[in-house]
């Protein structure tokens, strides 16, 4: 997955996303993709979750999916969630559940969770870095005002590190693949250094749904994984869904 | 302009919004779900309308899972044990997911594990 959250020199935040799925599950020979991802493509749907015919918020889910993994919350804050890959994975956690030690939360129930009921950035900050989980994560959060914009690195039990947008720095966006950022990616899988190269190359000024799209448009960051791309504007309450398709030559991841 | 091998990487992309063209296969379509409706009849007009994509979906899981164990035990293990944890499963998470099942005719266990997938596959 990419994810990036990016501010606008008038302040506006837009976050947006590459959902990728399914690696090393199947691969099709004839037709050059994943198994699974391919047959994910259909199922994407964007949701309006309404509570007395009001919308509460907006998702990109795949139909028979009750988590999120993609979501705003109209005019309060945008949300979406990449893989972080562990050891210390989520079969420990799904082992402590069976075994009746319940006291993490599955991932993407804390997600719905939080679109369904946090009311701020900050608390929904706080319910995403403090909550235990049964897995590893990264958060991606937006909000609604300067300089809300954070990617939260989540252990099964704590946040780490957090990379907070800084625009007054010069930090006017952080963009999140599925490694830690103090870390580099694995160079068999650098999705992050051609984003942040077609960011730089965007410039400030000129972010838009339009240059982010073509920023998640640009192989690798488009890839035989990619099922869709999510385009949010948190001011708006907007959200935009694409399937997208990676034609040859294309990286696998 | 490119290479070839890993790490892939094209010339930053221009132009490609509104999307068209290879890289763009479809719109996504937009339904609504009432929070006020009880948790099982949530994912009705979502389920009634996606049956035989989730189902294709969830058939594509159980032959992966044949061809690593072609005995055919871990579905058997997913369809007989894997419904009891649907009870362990917070509100209203767990009635949803038993209400999807109801609707797609899919098994239950089989929909439970598509709905833990995550916390299976970050290993």
């Amino acid at each position: 997955c990419t994810s990036l959250v990016a501010e606008d020199p008038d302040g506006n935040l837009i976050h947006a996303r590459n959902l990728d799925f399914g690696l090393f599950m199947g691969w099709d020979l004839k037709n050059r993709s994943w198994v699974i991802t391919e047959k994910l493509k259909p199922l994407v749907v964007n949701i309006e979750f309404t509570r007395n015919n009001h919308t509460v918020f907006k998702s990109t889910n795949f139909a028979g999916y009750v988590g999120m993994l993609t979501g705003i919350r109209p005019h309060m804050f945008t949300l979406t969630m990449n893989e972080r890959f562990s050891l210390d994975g989520g079969y420990i956690g799904i082992l402590e559940w069976i075994l009746g030690k319940r006291d993490g939360m599955w991932m993407s129930f804390l997600t719905r969770s939080v679109l369904e009921n946090a009311t701020s950035y900050a608390e929904a900050k706080k319910l995403l870095s403090d909550t235990k989980l049964l897995a590893p994560a990264y958060f991606i959060l937006g909000g609604n005002q300067t300089g809300e914009g954070c990617i939260i690195t989540r252990s099964r039990t704590h946040s780490i590190n957090p990379l907070e947008l800084d625009p007054k720095k010069g930090r006017w966006y952080v963009l999140e693949t599925n490694y830690d950022h103090w870390k580099e990616p694995l160079f068999l899988d650098d999705r992050r250094t051609p984003a942040m190269k077609c960011m730089n190359q965007t410039t400030q000024t000129s972010i838009s749904f339009k240059t982010v799209y073509d920023v998640l448009s640009t192989k690798p960051v488009l890839n035989k994984l990619t099922t869709y791309t999510t385009l949010m504007d948190v001011s708006k309450g907007k959200l935009e869904s694409f399937i997208r398709d990676c034609p040859n030559p294309c990286m696998p991841w | 302009t490119a290479q070839y091998v890993p790490p892939f990487t094209e010339d930053c992309q221009t132009g490609m919004y509104p999307p068209s063209g290879p890289t763009f296969k479809g719109a996504v379509t937009w339904y609504t779900v009432d929070l006020d409706l009880p948790p099982s009849e949530r994912w009705k007009g979502v389920i009634t309308d996606k049956q035989k994509e989730l189902a294709s979906m969830i058939q594509a899981i159980k032959d992966l899972a044949d061809a690593f164990v072609p005995s055919g035990r871990l579905i058997d293990l997913v369809d007989r044990d894997l419904p009891l944890m649907v009870d362990t499963l917070p509100y209203p998470f767990n009635e949803e997911i038993r209400g999807i099942a109801t609707a797609s005719g899919v098994p239950l266990g089989e929909v439970v594990l598509f709905n833990i997938f995550y916390e299976i596959f970050t290993v």
